[in-house]
């Protein structure tokens, strides 16, 4: 995240290649389900084998015992609807709730976040030096209609995805971000409206962000955890 | 610190029976630590040529025989694994051969081996022993003759003749920089032995044969699983953690031996891509391959000869998740390419579906009614549904659909965790396997698949052209969440005092 802060966000998790590298974000949206982008995974079909999730620490490189910090072998990708950029991963077993892992509301269905409202971004991603690498990094933005975000982005927003206002000075996702949360602070809970997905530029200021619009697939997401 | 284990080649989940019920092996021993301690046993006594090792309760069963020896057979267990004794596996001979106790019985001329306990038609002064293991006929180097091993022959006229045995280096060469190299050589370039790959010692790594199965990690062989440029291993040498292995390359490398190459699009991971895209997703310029500013890296295009690193173009030399570069930016060592666009590695839409594909499956196709639909293959507008109906039968991820009963009744199907149950839509009518959206799902229709591992997916269907969903920009008043997203901001004030 370029101009964040370190910072808390629980729901937030760290995806791992074989190799234990850091290579995207996700959000914890069920005990056993991660929500994550499409261009994390090279495919569908990949072999998951050593494919593992780490929640519950801020620190890009726990040491290992580290308290609080739990691995989760992935067990199972579920590609999302044609053009959601969206995918589940199901975890091997369980999470283990607590004050550093917890979920993520997810919204109602077609649910459209109101324009200005203010929401955050988390991941342990590339800051272009503007922060802390080796932790979880934190980054405040506001929600603008897809009508003012077309203005910039002339019209290829589409409605299953919704944008962020850009600042003046250079705030947003970027490399290893890549699956993290939007989070929006609605009716006194947290809620993921959106999935950090690849912009044509990083954290590129006075130029909106565009994210996957959740809303559009928890029709899916539940129809998935449900089956 | 080399391991006894590294005299020995593993079969995971395999027992090695004797079919000949007389023949007993040797009785289990329990008090073993573990399958190097096993080896350990196993490998000074010229009598023992193999061990089970039982992985639950940790105790090992020396034999006699090996999976080469008559009447045994190799069995999938669920228990063990089995360790052979690699002389007597390995196809290929490590130096000059002495310690060969394969199978070969011809020698290089085709003539068939004299048995060593014969003693006509030609006479020589060899006793066969467990020692020198000059078995039945085969091929031996009980002399240490430099050209391998050899036997005397059952042509009087040709008293000797080598087998033509090849060294295992030879035995197996090289493509590009050897991700694929599945040989026998357990040596580095400078001699020193390999360290075994499912072992963390003398050296702690990562690569465990577990989480890379498709990288052949397998005993203590010379592979190249991290991209580098040629086939390596951690060795036995506490002072030197890993080196190179010598291995002969195969004929040109300008191409990989099987990869497509792909140049507007990239599938899988990409390995194949040929493209000329040169800057990050973030729009950050690569930088060139054959250059080390700003950013000093391995993967220069001489010694990655059939990985095409031309220019500053995005590639994936390494095997990482998609193509990728190091960048201009200083501060920024590498990038992903994620804006080149995957290949449509998914099925070709068949056909279309209007709104949510409601209409489809009034009536089962067959190739002459669907001639009958409209050209475009799309149904009616809703309004006016009529028989003119979908046959889509195959998944987006090419999964065939499985066969909806079509009782009139609520459709039951059973996934591998729980009883799904629905009624669907009136008009549904699930017919045949064909694609269908009884329950009225917003991404249209979809199918249960015949892959256990794929519940269900949805369609490959066009939206109708002429058919726009209902914009969903004007949002909805009320807003149910469920019990979440709350959490303790405490923690990062926590984490200021930490600092």
């Amino acid at each position: 995240v370029v101009g964040g802060h370190p910072g808390n966000s629980p729901w937030t998790v760290s995806l791992r290649n074989r190799q234990g590298q850091h290579f995207c974000g996700g959000s914890l949206v069920k005990e056993q389900w991660i929500l994550t982008a499409r261009q994390c995974f090279s495919s569908c079909h990949m072999p998951l084998t050593g494919y593992e999730v780490w929640l519950g620490t801020l620190f890009q490189n726990p040491q290992h015992g580290e308290p609080g910090l739990q691995r989760v072998p992935v067990a199972k990708m579920v590609c999302g609807p044609s053009g959601s950029q969206l995918v589940l991963l199901k975890l091997e077993r369980s999470v283990t709730l607590n004050q550093r892992v917890a979920l993520i509301c997810l919204p109602p269905e077609w649910y459209v976040v109101p324009p200005g409202t203010k929401c955050e971004i988390a991941g342990w991603g590339e800051t272009k030096g503007t922060g802390n690498d080796t932790v979880l990094n934190v980054a405040l933005l506001n929600v603008i209609s897809n009508q003012e975000c077309n203005i910039k982005h002339r019209g290829r927003v589409r409605e299953s995805e919704m944008c962020t206002d850009g600042l003046l000075a250079p705030v947003g996702a970027c490399e290893g971000d890549y699956g993290g949360p939007l989070a929006c602070f609605t009716h006194n809970c947290w809620v993921l409206e959106g999935i950090i997905i690849p912009n044509r530029v990083c954290a590129r200021s006075r130029w909106p962000a565009v994210f996957t619009r959740v809303s559009v697939f928890v029709d899916w997401i539940h129809k998935v955890m449900r089956l | 610190q080399r391991s006894p284990l590294n005299d020995f080649q593993v079969l995971r989940g395999t027992e090695l029976q004797h079919l000949l019920h007389a023949v007993v092996p040797g009785p289990w021993q329990e008090d073993v630590a573990d399958a190097e301690e096993c080896a350990g046993r196993c490998g000074p006594l010229l009598d023992c040529q193999a061990f089970h090792y039982n992985v639950s309760s940790h105790g090992c069963q020396l034999l006699p025989w090996t999976q080469h020896s008559p009447h045994t057979r190799l069995q999938r267990s669920g228990r063990c694994d089995l360790f052979q004794k690699k002389d007597y596996i390995r196809t290929c001979i490590m130096d000059n051969g002495v310690g060969y106790r394969g199978t070969v019985a011809t020698t290089v001329g085709g003539l068939p081996c004299q048995a060593w306990s014969h003693k006509f038609p030609n006479d020589h002064r060899y006793t066969p022993t467990l020692r020198n293991g000059l078995e039945e006929n085969f091929c031996r180097n009980p002399d240490g003759d430099p050209g391998g091993p050899w036997c005397y022959t059952t042509d009087p006229a040709v008293r000797f003749q080598s087998c033509g045995i090849k060294s295992c280096r030879e035995a197996a060469c090289v493509w590009c920089n050897g991700e694929d190299y599945r040989g026998a050589v357990d040596r580095t370039e400078s001699g020193r032995e390999c360290q075994r790959w499912d072992l963390q010692h003398p050296h702690q790594h990562p690569f465990e044969p577990s989480k890379f199965l498709d990288q052949g990690l397998d005993d203590n062989y010379c592979r190249n699983p991290d991209g580098s440029e040629r086939p390596w291993c951690y060795t036995t040498d506490p002072q030197l953690e890993r080196e190179f292995c010598d291995l002969p390359r195969c004929g040109s490398e300008a191409q990989p031996r099987h990869e497509a190459t792909t140049v507007s699009c990239f599938r899988g991971k990409g390995e194949g891509y040929r493209g000329t895209a040169n800057t990050t997703t973030a729009g950050v310029p690569c930088q060139r391959w054959d250059a080390q500013i700003p950013h000093q890296h391995r993967f220069t295009p001489e010694k990655y000869a059939c990985k095409d690193l031309r220019e500053n173009f995005c590639r994936n030399p390494d095997g990482s998740e998609a193509p990728w570069c190091f960048t201009l930016r200083p501060g920024m060592r590498v990038a992903f390419c994620y804006q080149i666009r995957r290949c449509a590695d998914d099925v070709r839409p068949q056909g279309e579906a209007r709104a949510w594909g409601l209409e489809l499956g009034l009536e089962a196709w067959n190739r002459r009614a669907r001639a009958r639909s409209r050209p475009d293959g799309c149904p009616h507008p809703p309004q006016t549904a009529t028989t003119a109906q979908g046959s889509s039968t195959a998944a987006r991820s090419a999964r065939p659909a499985r066969v909806s009963s079509a009782s009139a009744g609520p459709l039951r199907h059973r996934t591998s965790r729980s009883e799904f149950t629905f009624t669907p839509e009136p008009h549904a009518q699930l017919e045949e396997n064909f694609c269908r959206n009884p329950d009225g799902d917003s991404h249209g229709p979809w199918c249960y698949t015949m892959d256990p591992g794929t519940p269900f997916d949805y369609c490959a269907l066009r939206r109708c052209a002429d058919d726009q969903p209902p914009s969903i920009l004007d949002p909805p008043d009320q807003v149910q969440f469920e019990k979440c997203g709350k959490r303790v901001d405490r923690l990062d004030q926590r984490l200021s005092k930490l600092r």
